[in-house]
């Protein structure tokens, strides 16, 4: 995250840390982040996992406020089921069907427990969004400028606006890279934004007076550049997709 | 405003522990 504050994750309380295995018994590395959309699901971006898509390459972790290091009430999981977008695709700049599921479950086979720094987000009525110009927060582990080469080791948020597709669409932004899938997001300073890193978490809008994920980190160029939003993926126009792969609505926070 | 509400895992969606920010 360009800009924002550091945080906990009390104050996130549905962000994931998603890790990728090292062979020969090095720690796991952060990957992505992740949203906990139902306690057995997170939600995250398939173009995470496109180049190494097996399940048993992840580890999962709900509760983290520092990466990876020891988080009191944290939980860690492996990945029973990991699901990309059976259309997700990749242009010179776009993501499209930028999305995953990954179904977790501890060691004991569990799914996630409730806690101060664990809880689900809510899902978004289906094709609704908060309006153009609304505040949406975003979070992550990655990078506080494009050009650092060290990711922070502290969880940071910040608050963007999101942007209309009329203007995301406007040739001196992204043009017809942009589709009605896809939000865009910014400060209308070019101050803050999600940078490299940040991937598949969540963008939070407030949506009929309930936090709602409206989006998952997906592209955009450089970080925090001017008229160069940060782009996400629409949720509300993948309820269908979710739901068919989760199956049972009940379990689902809509 | 709506809120949502528990469910049998005891989780309640988007509900901070901390007071939220909007």
């Amino acid at each position: 995250i360009v800009g924002g504050e550091f945080t906990e994750v009390e104050n996130q309380p549905w962000f994931a840390a998603i890790y990728q295995k090292n062979k020969g018994g090095s720690p796991p590395s952060f990957k992505c982040g992740g949203s906990l959309i139902s306690p057995c699901w997170v939600a995250s971006a398939a173009h995470c996992f496109i180049q190494l898509p097996k399940k048993e390459n992840y580890v999962v972790y709900l509760g983290q406020s520092k990466e990876s290091s020891y988080n009191p009430g944290e939980m860690k999981f492996e990945v029973e089921q990991l699901i990309l977008h059976e259309y997700y695709r990749e242009d010179s700049l776009a993501y499209h069907n930028d999305i995953a599921l990954l179904k977790i479950r501890t060691s004991t086979g569990q799914c996630a427990q409730p806690s101060r720094s664990i809880q689900t987000i809510c899902l978004p009525p289906r094709f609704t969004d908060a309006p153009f110009g609304s505040d949406c927060e975003i979070t992550g582990f990655g990078k506080e400028s494009e050009s650092d080469y060290l990711y922070p080791k502290n969880l940071k948020m910040s608050v963007v606006k999101l942007v209309s597709h009329e203007q995301c669409m406007q040739p001196h932004y992204y043009g017809s890279e942009i589709n009605y899938k896809m939000l865009c997001a910014a400060d209308p300073e070019w101050k803050t934004d999600s940078c490299k890193g940040d991937s598949g978490g969540p963008l939070i809008c407030n949506i009929e007076g309930r936090p709602t994920l409206s989006g998952i980190v997906s592209w955009g160029r450089g970080c925090a550049e001017k008229n160069k939003p940060g782009v996400y993926t629409r949720v509300s126009h993948f309820l269908d997709w979710i739901q068919s792969h989760i199956g049972e609505e009940k379990g689902l926070a809509f | 405003k709506p809120s949502s509400s528990v469910d049998q895992q005891g989780f309640q969606c988007g509900q901070k522990a901390l007071r939220p920010r909007f």
